[in-house]
C-alpha cells in the first residue's frame, strides 16, 4: 500500500511496505504427511526470511502446488508466500480528515517472473511462473477487490534527455482519455533534490494543482514548467 | 548478493542430505 496527501506527495510515515527488485529462495522435494495429496512436491524453503511469520524468523516449507491451487490453509506461511508472488499495488488517496480513497491498483507487480536453473541444461533457465501461478484465474481474483477504481485516462510523463542541472526544466505529461466522457485532470508536480552521495533529501518544491479538462477520446500534452529559481 | 548465498548454501546443505534442492529468482516489476 502506498499512501499519498492530497497533493500528490507520498506520506513517508504510512509507507513502510517494501517491494524488493528481486528475491532468491529455496525449493526442496520432499514428501509432505500433514498434505492430502501426500506424494513429493516442491517446498518453498527462504533461506533469507526477511519478515517474521508466526512469530519467528522463519518460512516454509510451503507446498508450491497448494499454493498454486490458492489453498492457503495448509502449513506453513501459506498466507505469507502467496502474497509475496501475488501482491498487488495499492495506491491511496489519504485526506485531511484521515478518510482514504483507492486511487490506482497496480496488478502484476510483484511475482512477475519467476525462475530457476533448467535441469536439463545447468545454463538455460527455466520460466516456473505457470508452478506457482494459475494465470487464468488471477482476473478472477483480482475483480474481488473492493471499489475498483476507473483508470480510463492513460499518463506517460516525458523528460527531455539534455536537461542540465540550473536549467529551466519542461516536463511533458502526455494524457490520453480512454473514455466516453469528458474528464477532469488534476496534475501535480513535486520535484525534490535528493544527495546521491548520502542519499538525504535536501529540498521539495510542490507546484500547485493545475486542472484542465480531457474531451472524450482525445489526448494532450500537458506542459509542467519549473524556473531555477523554483528549485535551487 | 547475501540472499543468493544463502540460497546457494542451503541447497548444498539439503543436497548432501539427500534432498533434492533448486534456487529459486522471484522478478518483481519496479
Amino acid at each position: 500500500d502506498i499512501h499519498w496527501d492530497i497533493k500528490q506527495r507520498p506520506l513517508k510515515q504510512l509507507n513502510s511496505d517494501l517491494i524488493c527488485a528481486s528475491h532468491v529462495w529455496n525449493e526442496c522435494w520432499m514428501r509432505r504427511d500433514d498434505l492430502s495429496n501426500g506424494e513429493h512436491d516442491w517446498q518453498i524453503i527462504d533461506s533469507t526470511p526477511v519478515l517474521m511469520c508466526d512469530g519467528i524468523r522463519r518460512t516454509g516449507p510451503c507446498s508450491v502446488s497448494f499454493l498454486k491451487n490458492s489453498e492457503l490453509g495448509f502449513r506453513w506461511d501459506s498466507p505469507f508466500v502467496h502474497s509475496t508472488i501475488n501482491g498487488n499495488k495499492a495506491h491511496w488517496n489519504v485526506y485531511p480528515d484521515g478518510n482514504m480513497e483507492l486511487l490506482d491498483v497496480q496488478e502484476n507487480i510483484v511475482g512477475s517472473k519467476i525462475i530457476t536453473r533448467s535441469l536439463t541444461n545447468e545454463f538455460e533457465i527455466e520460466d516456473i511462473t505457470e508452478n506457482y501461478k494459475n494465470l487464468m484465474k488471477s482476473s478472477d481474483r483480482n475483480g474481488n477487490f473492493v471499489k475498483r477504481p476507473n483508470n480510463d485516462v492513460d499518463f506517460e510523463l516525458k523528460l527531455s534527455d539534455d536537461m542540465k542541472f540550473g536549467d529551466n526544466l519542461t516536463l511533458q505529461l502526455h494524457a490520453t482519455n480512454k473514455s466516453n466522457e469528458t474528464r477532469t485532470i488534476a496534475t501535480a508536480l513535486s520535484l525534490c533534490i535528493i544527495s546521491s552521495s548520502h542519499q538525504k533529501l535536501i529540498s521539495c518544491y510542490d507546484q500547485p494543482i493545475q486542472l484542465s479538462n480531457l474531451g472524450a477520446g482525445k489526448n494532450e500534452n500537458i506542459p509542467l514548467k519549473i524556473r531555477p529559481e523554483q528549485y535551487m | 548478493g547475501t540472499n543468493w548465498q544463502h540460497a546457494a548454501i542451503l541447497c548444498s546443505l539439503s543436497r548432501a542430505l539427500g534432498i533434492p534442492c533448486r534456487i529459486v529468482t522471484i522478478y518483481n516489476a519496479a
